[in-house]
């Protein structure tokens, strides 16, 4: 464990907890996309099927059940409370699941370390991660007006990609054979979906206006 | 060459 992962596991759980309490505060989700959410929650339940199979440690069964237990509950609040799901702009969501975890489902099947049930599902849950933020974005352009949280959600989604990227440079360095490309290209991927968001934020934030983004 | 990534990122 690296300072840049910690700071990077650390920024992902704050951008969850910030979403589900903002949810649970406010009984409001205007302006989340409950498809991104929804994709999440499957990339949180194909990515930790080893959870009943493998133990690495505290730190890393903790988190991940945190995961699970968020990505599940902010769908919950999105569906089934009765105040919070009256907020859910449902027209604006539009982005259909299947185009996103379709290509996924047959990109792990054709690409991954070990043809076993495990692993691929595990390379679809890299492969549906990268992209699952694309309803989300999609619905900020729609939008536009996007409120502090909303907004704050996404950068520090956008961080902790970048913190592990940092990670990723350091294990290089420093474990003798930390090579995992599929990992690497899914993150990188990932990552440079948010560069253009991250240039409205970081331009809205240094004039000190609310965000917008183009049309 | 063997493969043994553990999977202890999250």
């Amino acid at each position: 464990m690296n300072i840049f992962r910690l700071a990077g596991d650390m920024t992902h759980l704050v951008s969850v907890l910030v979403l589900l309490l903002k949810i649970h505060t406010i009984k409001s989700c205007a302006g989340i996309s409950l498809k991104t959410q929804e994709l999440y929650a499957l990339v949180f339940t194909t990515r930790y099927l080893d959870l009943f199979t493998d133990y690495i440690s505290l730190y890393n069964t903790v988190m991940k059940l945190i995961f699970l237990g968020s990505s599940f509950s902010i769908v919950w609040y999105i569906r089934r409370h009765k105040i919070v799901r009256r907020s859910y702009d449902k027209d604006q969501d539009t982005f259909r699941h299947y185009f996103i975890v379709l290509p996924c489902l047959v990109l792990a099947l054709l690409i991954h370390h070990k043809f076993t049930f495990k692993e691929v599902m595990w390379t679809f849950s890299l492969y549906l991660e990268a992209v699952a933020i694309l309803p989300q974005l999609v619905l900020l352009q729609r939008t536009r007006n996007i409120d502090n949280l909303t907004g704050q959600y996404v950068f520090l989604l956008g961080a902790y990609r970048a913190l592990y990227i940092l990670n990723w440079i350091y294990r290089h360095y420093t474990e003798p054979h930390y090579v995992h490309w599929i990992t690497w290209i899914a993150g990188i991927v990932q990552t440079l979906l948010y560069a253009d968001f991250f240039y409205y934020y970081f331009q809205s934030w240094k004039n000190n206006v609310k965000l917008q983004l183009p049309a | 060459r063997h493969y043994d990534y553990d999977h202890d990122e999250l």
